[in-house]
């Protein structure tokens, strides 16, 4: 028998929207742990990988580890019908062949019972490797979600390249080129809120260059998390993360685009 | 010209 339950259904409900344009099915892995998916669109250019933590909810049993197979856009149909601030449970039977989604309004004067029908699917998981990256950058992640946006009504190719001082965003196209340059954050500003500054840990300068709509499909995680964290290595992939305080995190990796 | 990479070039298959 697996079970968990959140206050915040909501957190639930940004988190499918955070993956189902990216990756249209996937296998919820839920052990004692928490629950764990990974997920890769179908080039293969871009993943996502979504690790929740039992910690994080208000209830969370799973005697025996269960993978739930799921449609991304049809959990969504029954994620509409949840109220903004009602609590979600889930529940599946260890050979089951099917989910069950309640939501219980703050009074519990409303309470709605889905059923979700699951899918065998086999998917392909790749081993990703824990990694020493030259540059991490943390910033606001509406900022990224600004920069991503905007700039990608100029060019398709983002590069980002990162030195002790700032992070710059750079795009070419046909009507012209801009970069967008962010400084990092004066450490001596301890009144300013944490998670509006710009922190940069730089081992060496790098530079890479990133397919925008790739980034635009990620910075849908915007909801999830004020900051967003950035990782880059000399010809390795972008790790773009949004932490959920103590729920977990989400993790897109992307595949550089290299000059011929 | 910049042509795009896989992620299969840099994680392997488990």
């Amino acid at each position: 028998m697996f079970e968990c339950a959140l206050i915040q259904g909501e957190l639930f409900r940004k988190l499918i929207a955070s993956v189902q344009d990216l990756v249209q099915d996937g296998n919820f892995m839920c052990d004692a742990n928490g629950i764990s998916l990974q997920g890769m669109d179908s080039s293969h250019v871009a993943l996502v990988a979504l690790a929740l933590k039992k910690e994080g909810f208000v209830e969370y049993r799973c005697d025996r580890d269960v993978t739930l197979g799921i449609n991304f856009a049809n959990l969504a149909k029954m994620l509409k019908c949840m109220g903004a601030k009602d609590r979600l449970s889930i529940r599946a039977q260890d050979e089951g062949d099917s989910a069950s989604f309640v939501f219980e309004s703050e009074d519990s004067s409303r309470v709605s019972n889905f059923e979700l029908k699951l899918m065998q699917i086999d998917q392909e998981q790749l081993g990703v490797p824990e990694t020493q990256y030259k540059a991490v950058i943390r910033m606001p992640s509406s900022e990224f979600q600004r920069i991503c946006k905007d700039l990608s009504a100029i060019g398709d190719t983002v590069s980002i390249s990162v030195t002790k001082e700032a992070v710059k965003f750079s795009v070419g196209g046909d009507i012209g080129s801009g970069d967008m340059s962010l400084r990092q954050s004066e450490s001596g500003d301890v009144d300013g809120d944490d998670s509006e500054k710009v922190m940069i840990e730089l081992e060496e300068p790098v530079q890479q260059n990133f397919a925008l709509r790739y980034l635009n499909n990620f910075t849908k995680a915007t909801a999830l998390s004020k900051t967003v964290t950035l990782s880059l290595g000399t010809d390795m992939p972008l790790v773009t993360e949004y932490k959920m305080d103590n729920l977990g995190s989400i993790r897109y990796y992307l595949a550089p685009k290299i000059d011929e | 010209k910049s042509s795009q990479k896989r992620l299969d070039s840099y994680f392997k298959l488990i």
